[in-house]
């Protein structure tokens, strides 16, 4: 089962179309593997990045250096997969 | 059965398949289990279609789950199927709806991806084909259909979450339901339900062009959305997919549209920045309850304006 232990999920709040652009070339480049959840399109919607935790400090950089504003929607995305998890296998023995 | 089932938990897909066979037992005079093919890694395909009778009398498709890290669109699909059954004959509503029409309801889009998500990888979204030349699998059954099919929005690169696959209805997920729906013949409704971020939306996608019809999608969203916030005031957006999301090439209900269906809708479910793909199963039954309202009230808007 693929872990994602220390990833996190910024929610990102682009103020202008110029930060769209920018988050745009961040979701076309392939370095730091990131899942776009929701994408980059209008600053009326918030756009939602899955991080992984090997590209977090650069990514959360990028957008500090380009003052787009951002906060983390996730903290650990692992710690939420496992509470599913647990909730999954009660409910199963529950029924079961 | 259908009446212990937890609808209030996410499952397994073969719980959900198990499910099906209780609904169909337990409502033989409304539901039968239809195959409508295979996935990729040959686990049948199913839908539950809700009729009263009749021969291929006019028809409205829902679909959920066909990205598969969506559960909250399954586990409100399931509440839904079960809501429709057991209000038929007892809501005037639903009762006059399926006197008229029919309902298919697909529950499991993309069994291969679903099945993956629970044993593999959460987060996996797409089918799970092999790319040829490639070591990534899948592509996105929502950028495979033949509307705009490779333009802006979908990838080429089989790594990517958007990949469009090497040709329109490549993926065999896809080309069951546009086998079933150009075979039928007779849909007058389209309606594609994901996760998440609360939207309403009517194509196009792969274009920003307004859609002939747009004027009367419009109004019928805003008239869900209206009907789906009335019970926890929850906040929708309506609008095309193209304006109000982004561009995005070779979707379902840009195809259906473009096929001549033209009540073609896709919900985008619960939620908006705390949970994202991982809403928790607290959530399902009030999310299923609020989109009923929604989908009730286009589904009814369909039965009283044939065209």
């Amino acid at each position: 089962r693929k872990v994602f232990t220390g990833d996190q999920v910024l929610r990102v709040n682009a103020k202008s179309e110029a930060q769209i652009q920018l988050l745009k070339t961040l979701e076309n480049g392939e370095v730091f593997k990131l899942d776009f959840w929701t994408h980059p399109s209008s600053s009326d919607l918030p756009i939602d990045i899955h991080v992984p935790y090997a590209s977090l400090y650069a990514v959360q950089k990028f957008l500090q250096d380009n003052e787009i504003p951002f906060h983390v929607m996730i903290q650990d995305l692992q710690e939420l997969l496992d509470k599913e998890q647990e909730d999954l296998q009660r409910n199963a023995v529950k029924g079961g | 059965d259908t009446k212990s089932f937890d609808y209030a938990t996410y499952h397994r897909l073969d719980a959900i398949y198990s499910w099906m066979d209780s609904m169909v037992a337990g409502h033989p005079n409304l539901i039968s289990k239809v195959q409508i093919g295979s996935s990729y890694e040959n686990r049948p395909m199913y839908v539950l279609k809700f009729s009263t009778g009749g021969n291929n009398r006019p028809a409205i498709w829902i679909d959920a789950g066909i990205h598969s890290r969506e559960w909250i669109s399954t586990a409100s699909a399931l509440w839904m199927a079960n809501k429709m059954a057991t209000d038929f004959g007892v809501d005037p509503s639903v009762t006059s709806l399926l006197g008229k029409m029919d309902v298919y309801l697909m529950i499991v889009t993309n069994p291969d991806g679903y099945a993956y998500t629970h044993t593999n990888d959460r987060m996996w979204r797409k089918t799970r084909s092999v790319n040829s030349g490639s070591t990534c699998r899948g592509v996105d059954p929502n950028r495979n259909w033949d509307a705009g099919f490779g333009g802006p929005g979908a990838s080429k690169n089989p790594c990517s979450e958007s990949y469009h696959g090497p040709s329109a209805h490549s993926a065999i997920e896809v080309k069951n339901i546009v086998d079933l729906i150009k075979n039928h013949g007779n849909f007058k409704a389209f309606i594609s339900i994901h996760a998440y971020s609360q939207l309403l939306m009517y194509p196009y996608g792969y274009t920003c062009n307004d859609i002939p019809h747009q004027a009367e999608l419009d109004s019928v969203g805003r008239r869900a959305v209206q009907a789906l916030s009335s019970l926890y005031g929850t906040s929708y957006r309506v609008g095309s997919i193209c304006k109000i999301i982004y561009q995005a090439s070779g979707g379902s209900i840009d195809w259906s549209y473009n096929n001549g269906v033209k009540y073609s809708f896709a919900f985008e479910l619960r939620d908006t920045g705390r949970y994202g793909f991982l809403l928790p199963a607290n959530q399902i039954i009030p999310t299923a309850t609020e989109t009923w309202l929604g989908l009730k009230h286009i589904m009814e808007y369909v039965r009283d304006h044939p065209y």
